[in-house]
């Protein structure tokens, strides 16, 4: 069973990778796709684990922008 | 860096306007915050900018002015009408339209802006990265660059850095000296011209006589700030201003690594090059790569082109021997041209990249030139060209088109790049 610190931790690592582009998703599981955390980790320079370590979690707190960091790919005019 | 797509047009002064201040700040420390901000970008890019001042603080309301501001600046509490709500201290601290958007910079006000302190946010460098988006720019993974998305603490000196300076002039071209002040600005032929008024005498020797006489190439990479030209089995080099007269040099003595006592070299007669932003240079020809750190040849290869680019062997048509392999200065990604097909790679990772979906494209519908392209370049100016046997064409990757300069395009490489004069050699009649 997830302590209630972690599923918090996992709501607010969701919500993150949500509004700065790395997934674009509207359910309301605590599931996060691993290749979204890497490319995460990949963009700020961390180890590519896939997982929300210490080090991520610490990079998601930092004060930032509020634009997204990627842009996921654009449906292209039919 | 990755530009976002649209800029905006440089020829007059662009001019931004405070509409909000914050509420625990001092307005005329605001002004000076923002202008220095401003500044960074103005000073390495051709860009210029003008501060509209409120006249008074009820203008804020009633602003006829507001229609002539490009960048209007505010500082928003919480849930502001743009669909992106400001969430307090910390976490967010602002954000940013780009110009196709209005070019509106936002700035949290609940943050505790500072000044010169490691407590609170430093106002000057959240708004050098705010407008950075302002002016086009997207979030870059370079961890030291300005437009990098997290705040880095309060920093002293705290300057644009060169994935920055790339960026804006990008989009916008350097800033234009005194003694050059071409409208061309950091092109090829801009260099070119510098080079005639700066060293009328400068030849290129005799050996680079030879590409003058079939001034076509293989591939054409840079490194660093040169550029390298691979013919055969030889390679030029030129600076921005003239063809190195100690080149050429054999590919075999440059580009290797000694594996068990025996020089490994990448092959002569190369397909295409393409430099990386990492300095990684992949060399391409047949169905095979080679990768190179610089000139260091990397263990490993050559592999096969299918393995490291995953896609390109999809495709029914595809039987190596590529013509092209750059990056797109409009997008930052890697293309692959072979015949009149046009590749993207989703993203610039060798073995874990695969081709975009929406490839391949026609060459002549996507680039709107109807000519071969025989090689292409992203060169240190930010612009793309691409070759066509002996000519070639400076693309204008805003309006996504060729370059409408005069002369017009395509112009002849070997004035241009290579420094030979009226296709005789360069050693009768340089300078």
């Amino acid at each position: 069973c997830l302590t209630h610190v972690e599923n918090n931790r996992l709501f607010y690592a969701k919500e993150f990778l949500n509004r700065f582009g790395y997934i674009k998703t509207n359910d309301s599981s605590l599931d996060i796709s691993t290749s979204a955390v890497r490319a995460f980790q990949r963009f700020v320079g961390l180890n590519q684990t896939g997982i929300i370590d210490e080090l991520t979690w610490q990079k998601m707190r930092e004060p930032r922008c509020g634009n997204k960091d990627l842009r996921r790919i654009q449906r292209r005019k039919r | 860096y990755i530009l976002q797509g649209s800029r905006w047009p440089s020829n007059e002064p662009l001019t931004f306007r405070i509409v909000k201040y914050p509420t625990t700040f001092p307005q005329q420390f605001v002004d000076a915050e923002l202008t220095k901000a401003l500044k960074l970008w103005s000073s390495a890019s051709s860009l210029e900018f003008e501060h509209r001042k409120l006249k008074k603080q009820n203008e804020q309301k009633s602003n006829n002015l507001d229609h002539k501001t490009d960048i209007r600046i505010s500082f928003e509490i919480g849930d502001h009408g743009d669909t992106e709500p400001f969430d307090g201290p910390g976490n967010v601290l602002g954000h940013a339209f780009f110009p196709q958007y209005g070019g509106d910079a936002h700035f949290d006000n609940d943050e505790y802006w500072t000044m010169k302190s490691t407590d609170g946010v430093n106002l000057f460098q959240v708004a050098a990265h705010e407008f950075g988006h302002s002016l086009g720019l997207e979030h870059s993974n370079k961890p030291d660059a300005i437009m990098a998305p997290f705040f880095k603490g309060y920093t002293p000196n705290f300057t644009l850095q060169e994935d920055d300076i790339r960026a804006i002039q990008a989009l916008y071209g350097g800033k234009p000296s005194k003694s050059f002040s071409s409208p061309l600005s950091n092109s090829i032929e801009a260099y070119q011209a510098v080079s005639k008024q700066m060293a009328p005498s400068v030849k290129s020797s005799n050996k680079n006589s030879a590409i003058c006489h079939d001034p076509q190439f293989d591939a054409i990479i840079t490194i660093d700030d040169d550029t390298y030209i691979f013919k055969d089995k030889f390679v030029y080099r030129r600076s921005k201003l003239s063809m190195d007269n100690d080149y050429p040099k054999l590919i075999h003595d440059m580009f290797g690594r000694w594996e068990g006592g025996i020089w490994q070299t990448i092959p002569d007669q190369i397909d295409t090059a393409v430099t990386w932003p990492n300095q990684q240079i992949f060399f391409f020809k047949g169905k095979h790569y080679w990768k190179t750190n610089r000139f260091q040849l990397q263990a490993g290869y050559p592999r096969l082109i299918s393995d490291g680019f995953r896609g390109l062997d999809e495709q029914h048509f595809f039987t190596g021997h590529l013509d092209a392999a750059f990056i797109y200065s409009g997008d930052n990604h890697t293309y692959f041209i072979k015949d009149a097909m046009v590749w993207r790679l989703n993203i610039n990772i060798e073995f874990t990249n695969s081709i975009d979906i929406d490839y391949p494209q026609f060459v002549s519908s996507w680039l709107h030139i109807g000519e071969k392209i025989t090689s292409a370049l992203q060169w240190i100016n930010g612009r793309t060209y691409f070759f066509s046997y002996k000519s070639y064409y400076r693309y204008d990757h805003i309006n996504h088109q060729v370059d409408d300069s005069y002369p017009t395009y395509p112009r002849p490489i070997s004035e241009w790049w290579l420094q030979c004069k009226h296709g005789a050699s360069s050693s009768e009649t340089a300078g």
